[in-house]
């Protein structure tokens, strides 16, 4: 783990008046590895290194912290106010229904954290209706129908009609039906793709949902920053899902994406089971990062 | 790429920043430089340009593998048990290999060996229908093993020659799923020779350094991983953790996927590829 790695560079160094740029020089380099080692973005982990420096150089090491606790210390409390200090919730309009749209990459887990939310919502006694939006991948809008019926919240689905169509369709049921909750599934697509992403900013501007939530998969490397930005710069995201943290990925794309949009993380999958879903929290996804 | 003219550390800061941002990982990377310090310094290289290609021809040399991917056993059926972690595209690919090989007169067949995922084999069962072959599935939750061996007996009798295996998202961190793979094989394996059972692992192009442990543990899994598979390199990733990989474990690359529709699927090569890591 870092701290032991920083523990043997820092050996060297004991009973040290300052910290100086020469001297902590080669416990960054251990720190800039382990954060590349654990997928944040190459820029991220460039910036961050240097702000750990600025806050290091002339720090005094008092008496009872040893040069590399104090170095762990500054790390690990500039990592959790990165990654925005404190849990950020889920926020539903005060006037029925409330809309997120949940979108992202193929594959990234959109359609499970949408029978996700519809049971936790449904669990908070709330009318949901999960919205089948995804016309395109095969089976998608089984998938989530499926999925509906496990939990036993209603699917509205339009079969391949175009998604605009469709959340448009889900709304004014949604408004004769006293749903409180209304949660569109969308297709996975690439960051890259103008039509498609034109698609998303279509549905936002008729259905102005209260959340738009980017799910990214916990192994996403270097790239999470170039889709994250695109999908931010597109929609201006309200929140960001990290799904399958389950594995043993470190999850740096959490730093990479929050470093580059400011959008807050607020959830994070823990499984294929509709009830594994937690809040994220910034204290321990620093842990992980720095293993 | 841009990059600085002389060949000095301003460069290799360049090359450095190319490959980790292209997810070729601190240690492949450091590896590579290494080694290409050594070439410039020993051929005394002073052309950038020059540099760029000794680099390019050194990755090619690690990710290279002269096989035909699409080579199948004398005696049939060959059996590709498609294996990865959620999502990476392993329905997707196998509906474009049924395509692949029904197009070079392969007589292909398909099996729905995921019986856990919500509507997987409705999925299955369109991209089957899309590429025109066999499918064999069953019923929600039956055991994927004995839908395996249902599936590889059929493909035995009816004279198939190749049989693609569609298995579960599966984390590599899930023991009791990893053993549930070895399982599926060693139940193939009662009915074809082991050596036509060729286990592939579908890894999405977007992950990171977290592709080398699933390389790992699903190679040990099914005792032996027969080579990969890259899909959603039609993003903005390079997909370079596939040079680490090759640089500690000898499994080649056989596909990669670049996109959703029936033909998005190429056989690897490693000339453009190289090419496109560094464009
Ligand atoms: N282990 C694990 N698997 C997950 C998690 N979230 C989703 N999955 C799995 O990941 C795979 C993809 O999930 P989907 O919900 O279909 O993903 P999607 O984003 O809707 O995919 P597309 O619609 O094809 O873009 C499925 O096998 C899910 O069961 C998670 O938190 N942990
Ligand atoms: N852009 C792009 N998308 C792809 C590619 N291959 C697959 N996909 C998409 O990725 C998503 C997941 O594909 P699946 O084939 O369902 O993945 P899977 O591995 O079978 O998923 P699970 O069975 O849930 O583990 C779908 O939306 C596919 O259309 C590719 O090469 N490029
Ligand atoms: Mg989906
Ligand atoms: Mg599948």
């Amino acid at each position: 783990s870092l701290t032991e790695k920083l523990e043997a560079t820092f050996k060297k160094l004991r009973g040290l008046g300052t910290l100086t740029e020469d001297n902590i020089k080669e416990a960054l380099k251990e720190i800039r590895r382990a954060l590349l080692e654990a997928d944040v973005n190459y820029k991220v982990t460039k910036d961050f290194i240097q702000d750990v420096q600025a806050e290091a150089v002339g720090a005094e090491t008092i008496r009872s912290v040893e040069p590399g606790q104090l170095i762990v210390k500054i790390v690990h409390e500039k990592m959790i106010k990165l990654l925005g200090e404190k849990t950020a919730e889920i926020q539903i309009s005060e006037r029925p229904p409330s809309i997120i749209m949940i979108c992202g990459l193929q594959g990234s887990g959109k359609t499970t954290l949408t029978a996700k939310l519809g049971l936790l919502y449904k669990k908070k006694k709330q009318k949901v209706l999960l919205v089948a939006a995804d016309p395109y991948r095969p089976a998608a809008v089984k998938q989530l129908q499926t999925l509906g019926k496990q939990i036993d919240v209603e699917v509205f689905e339009m079969g391949q009609s175009d998604p605009v169509t469709i959340c448009k369709g889900a709304i004014s049921k949604a408004r004769k039906e006293f749903v409180d909750l209304i949660i569109f599934d969308t297709a996975g697509r690439l960051h890259i793709d103008e039509e498609l992403m034109n698609e998303l900013s279509d549905i936002k501007k008729m259905a102005n949902p209260r959340e738009i939530l980017l799910v990214a998969d916990a192994m996403t490397g270097q790239d999470a920053v170039n889709v994250a930005r695109e999908f931010h710069e597109k929609l201006n995201v309200t929140g960001v899902v990290l799904s399958k943290m389950d594995g043993d990925a470190r999850g740096g794309a959490a730093l990479s994406i929050r470093g580059v949009t400011g959008c807050p993380l607020k959830l994070v999958g823990i499984g294929e089971k509709l009830t594994d879903l937690e809040p994220f929290h910034p204290d321990r996804m620093a842990s992980r990062i720095l293993g | 790429v841009g990059m600085a003219a002389k060949v000095d550390d301003n460069l290799l800061d360049e090359i450095e920043e190319i490959l980790i941002q292209g997810d070729v990982g601190v240690s492949a990377s450091m590896k590579i430089i290494e080694n290409l310090k050594k070439k410039v310094a020993h051929d005394n290289i002073k052309d950038a340009e020059q540099v760029i290609t000794e680099l390019k021809t050194e990755i090619s040399l690690i990710i290279q593998s002269d096989r035909d991917p699409g080579q199948l056993n004398e005696v049939g059926p060959t059996v590709w048990l498609i294996m990865g972690v959620n999502g990476t595209g392993k329905t997707t690919s196998v509906g474009k290999l049924a395509k692949y090989f029904s197009d070079s007169g392969k007589k292909t067949m398909v099996a729905a060996c995921d019986t856990f995922r919500a509507a997987a084999v409705e999925q299955l069962s369109i991209w089957a229908e899309r590429s025109g072959v066999e499918f064999i599935k069953a019923k929600d939750g039956t055991d994927p093993a004995s839908v395996a061996f249902d599936a590889v007996s059929a493909a035995k009798a009816r004279g198939i020659d190749i049989l693609l295996v569609d298995t579960a998202g599966r984390l590599h961190t899930k023991s009791h799923l990893m053993e549930e793979l070895g399982k599926i094989k060693r139940v193939i394996s009662k009915v074809v020779p082991v050596e036509n059972i060729k286990p592939k692992l579908v890894l999405d192009g977007t992950t990171g350094q977290n592709a080398l442990s699933q390389v790992k543990i699903f190679t040990d899994a099914v005792e032996g991983c027969d080579g990969l598979i890259v899909t959603k390199l039609d993003g903005t990733a390079k997909g370079g953790v596939v040079i680490a990989i090759a640089e500690e474990m000898s499994v080649p690359i056989d596909f990669i996927g670049l996109g959703e529709q029936i033909d998005d699927l190429k056989p690897f090569d490693p000339q453009s590829y190289v090419d496109a890591l560094f464009e």
